[in-house]
């Protein structure tokens, strides 16, 4: 996992 | 971005303004936790930090900046503006324990053992809790008023959405972030039984009233 996949979620 | 997101997140910003029109036009925060309400200000306060170092799209900023101002507003309002109204009584859930062992999960499992990540982790684990002192308030007082049950039932709709979205994501995009995924599973869990209160009364015009 990419950690940073999620952080366009809010 | 694909339509079970948009839709989520538009049911948190329902949630969200639900919320402040109750406590605005009633002038009262009764029935609601101020607990829950402070912790929902950490996990945005935490995971929005990012704010000021990532920027992801005018859409993103725009919510973050809004999700933070509101959390904050209703704070003031609970705490301060109309906190002769705010049941403290009945909202006597030890939350500490959850913020103490999210820190712990948090510096335990998370993705890389960074300042930044370890906050949006603990975000994301405390947001899976952060309804139960409100939850129970509701089961301690056996009832709640409808427009509570709506910003309750758009709250939790969201993260269900939010799952959908990531079935989505793994399927289409390849991505799982199995961090996110579990707490909300969780956090859509803890909305079981109030979800099913809600179709089965609230939706027929009944008030929200515990089974004694």
């Amino acid at each position: 996992v990419n950690a940073d996949d999620s952080k366009d979620e809010l | 971005m694909n339509v079970f997101r948009l839709i989520g997140d538009m049911s948190h910003l329902a949630a969200i303004i639900i919320l402040l029109i109750k406590i605005w036009r009633s002038r009262s925060c009764s029935g609601i936790s101020g607990k829950s309400q402070l912790l929902f200000t950490a996990v945005f306060t935490c995971r929005y930090l990012d704010l000021f170092t990532n920027f992801v799209s005018i859409y993103n900023t725009t919510m973050k900046i809004f999700f933070l101002a509101s959390s904050y507003a209703t704070i003031y309002l609970i705490f301060m503006k109309f906190k002769a109204t705010y049941n403290r009584n009945h909202d006597t859930f030890r939350f500490e324990l959850l913020i103490v062992v999210s820190v712990i999960l948090a510096l335990l499992i998370n993705h890389e053992f960074s300042a930044t990540e370890i906050l949006w982790t603990f975000s994301i684990y405390l947001e899976a809790v952060a309804i139960l002192p409100q939850l129970f308030m509701i089961t301690k007082t056996g009832e709640a008023e409808s427009i509570t049950s709506h910003y309750l039932f758009a709250l939790g709709s969201y993260r269900g959405l939010y799952i959908l979205n990531w079935i989505y994501r793994y399927y289409v995009e390849g991505h799982l972030d199995w961090i996110a995924v579990l707490s909300g599973i969780v956090q859509t869990g803890l909305y079981c039984d109030f979800f099913y209160l809600y179709i089965t009364r609230v939706m027929k015009g009944k008030n929200l009233t515990l089974p004694a």
